[in-house]
């Protein structure tokens, strides 16, 4: 794991409390909002899991903490998203909260469903940006979740041991999460 | 017939900003390539190269596969956990060419296990 220059995190008090918002302008017209919404849900209940950080929704776009939307090309952040694959998405690190998706991507919630070769599984994309927003870098990992690339059709959510260290790191473990599970976990999935 | 569904259309889009790069694999240290330049760029873009020219406020390179790419090379498969020979192969070719996340690899502070090296820093 590796963090941003300066190894910024979220710095207020502990417990610390997230919103997010979606932006009601920059959306998707193929999946429903509940649908998205439910990725991210899933994608930030994965972090919550292993940090003492909890994160709500809330339909104030203007106040929340992350402010998540699905962009095309240039849109004003000095970097232009490059339509279908290429780059996927991008967020900033603490505590700007900023965190865009590339809205050329075929995004899918379901990808038994979605039969495009160059779908996206969003709550991958999700679960790595957040990691980018709570301060972690990329990982030279292949396994971790902040691995920098993501194959279309590809489903990776779980937080690797490299991810978990790297985030708790910055804000201590959740008490009713054991690192020794995971072990257990990583162990068995690599034989 | 009916109309095609966005997802029927999606998969005949492919994006070819990468894919392009596939003619460089296996190109050898020396060698002059049209279009190495933005393989260059690439490597620019997310944290392994810096320009050596600027031409107003644009950043440009050479399309020669250099000592200063070679070593960019190095960099990039140290950190994206590749094996580490210095030469555009396949792995190597996959990884570049693979989607990603747009933030950059350099903007690091390294594990405690010194991952990497710091090159500079970003805007993000």
């Amino acid at each position: 794991f590796s963090y941003f220059y300066g190894k910024p995190r979220w710095t207020r008090p502990s417990p610390i409390n997230l919103s997010y918002a979606f932006s009601p302008d920059h959306t998707l017209d193929y999946l429903t909002s509940k649908q998205v919404k439910a990725a991210f849900a899933a994608a930030f209940a994965r972090w919550a899991a292993v940090i003492p950080v909890s994160f709500h929704p809330t339909e104030d776009y203007r106040s929340a903490d992350v402010t998540i939307g699905f962009f095309k090309g240039d849109h004003g952040d000095g970097e232009p998203f490059d339509g279908v694959l290429g780059v996927l998405g991008h967020a900033f690190s603490p505590e700007n909260g900023r965190f865009h998706l590339d809205a050329s991507e075929r995004w899918a919630v379901d990808l038994s469903e979605e039969k495009s070769k160059v779908a996206v599984d969003l709550e991958s994309v999700a679960t790595h940006e957040i990691g980018h927003v709570l301060g972690l870098a990329h990982s030279s990992v292949k396994e971790a979740i902040m691995y920098p690339s993501l194959k279309p059709r590809t489903k990776k959510v779980d937080l690797r041991i490299d991810d978990v260290e790297g985030v708790q790191a910055l804000y201590g473990s959740n008490p009713n999460f054991k690192l020794s599970s995971l072990y257990e976990s990583d162990m068995y999935s690599n034989g | 017939r009916p109309a095609p569904t966005p997802s029927e259309m999606a998969t005949e889009t492919l994006n070819a900003t990468w894919h392009n790069f596939s003619k460089f694999l296996d190109a050898p240290r020396g060698s002059q390539l049209l279009g190495m330049s933005d393989l260059k760029l690439y490597f620019h873009r997310f944290g392994y190269l810096l320009p050596k020219r600027k031409i107003n406020t644009t950043v440009t390179f050479s399309d020669e596969f250099d000592e200063e790419f070679e070593s960019a090379v190095v960099e990039y498969q140290k950190r994206l956990g590749l094996e580490t020979t210095g030469k555009l192969d396949k792995d190597t070719m996959e990884t570049i060419m693979a989607p990603r996340c747009g933030m950059s690899d350099a903007a690091v502070h390294p594990s405690p296990a010194g991952l990497t090296k710091q090159l500079h820093t970003t805007q993000h």
